[in-house]
């Protein structure tokens, strides 16, 4: 028996907004630490992890460990049939091919219960070594949604150069060029505000901008996100999911011509 | 895209 509340169906919503761009299915491997879904975008670029930790549902039963595949277009049209503020249920038998995802209204007074058919993904789980990176940047998610948003406009890559003094974002292309530069924060009054960057060695690598946009649809999750370089291996952009796990994006830089 | 490696290259299987 597999059982999962949250009293608050936003956060699923937002959790699923966060891949369903880059991932048509995932899945779900459930055991008593909680959940978590590792997958390749459907171009094998990108990978996606995703960690919900059981302490951080408001109930959590998982008798035996379980890999739910699923659909995310169908669980999205299902999320769409909850409020915000319905508490939510995942419940699924062992060795069953069906999950419910059930909605209760706050005052009790309207549940509702949508069945949706599991699949049988063969995907492979990569093993993620934990790394040093040279440069850690932490930053307001919101701001760096902008400055992908925004120079995606002028390239199809952006370079991004870290030092010790700040982070540097630059496009170039037909129209000409753009720079973002933002300083490492002191003393600022929020936290969600900081800028903070944790420099052993400067790197400068370039990326796709629309994968980096895709990872942005995290944004509503989280105040910070944080990214972690290092030369030639994979960028990590991470979102801190309150009280309840992450999701990490991987992606390789773009090798220069 | 071009110039741009396969992600599961970076990792090994499990």
């Amino acid at each position: 028996m597999f059982e999962a509340r949250l009293n608050n169906a936003t956060t699923l919503k937002k959790i699923l907004d966060a891949i369903k761009d880059l991932l048509n299915e995932g899945t779900f491997d459930c055991s008593d630490s909680g959940i978590q879904l590792q997958a390749m975008d459907n171009s094998h670029v990108s990978l996606v992890s995703l960690t919900l930790r059981s302490d951080g549902f408001d109930k959590f039963r998982c008798d035996r460990n379980l890999s739910m595949g699923m659909n995310l277009g169908s669980m999205a049209k299902i999320l769409k049939c909850a409020n915000n503020d319905d508490t939510v249920t995942i419940k699924a038998q062992d060795n069953a091919d069906t999950v419910t995802f059930m909605f209760e209204s706050q005052n009790q007074e309207k549940v509702s219960d949508y069945e949706m058919k599991l699949m049988n993904l063969d995907q492979e789980h990569l093993g993620i070594p934990e790394t040093d990176y040279s440069c850690v940047v932490r930053m307001p998610a919101m701001e760096f949604a902008r400055i992908c948003r925004d120079l995606a406009q002028f390239s199809e890559s952006v370079v991004i150069c870290c030092t010790k003094e700040g982070v540097k974002f630059s496009a170039s292309g037909d129209v000409g060029s753009a720079n973002v530069k933002l300083a490492q924060t002191f003393n600022v009054d929020k936290e969600e505000e900081a800028i903070v960057i944790e420099m052993q060695e400067p790197v400068v690598l370039t990326f796709a901008c629309r994968y980096l946009n895709a990872f942005t649809k995290a944004t509503p999750l989280s105040n910070q996100v944080q990214l972690s370089m290092s030369a030639d291996v994979p960028l990590v952009v991470e979102y801190r999911i309150a009280e309840l796990g992450h999701i990490r994006y991987y992606l390789a830089p773009k090798i220069e011509d | 895209t071009s110039g741009q490696k396969n992600i599961g290259s970076f990792f090994a299987p499990k």
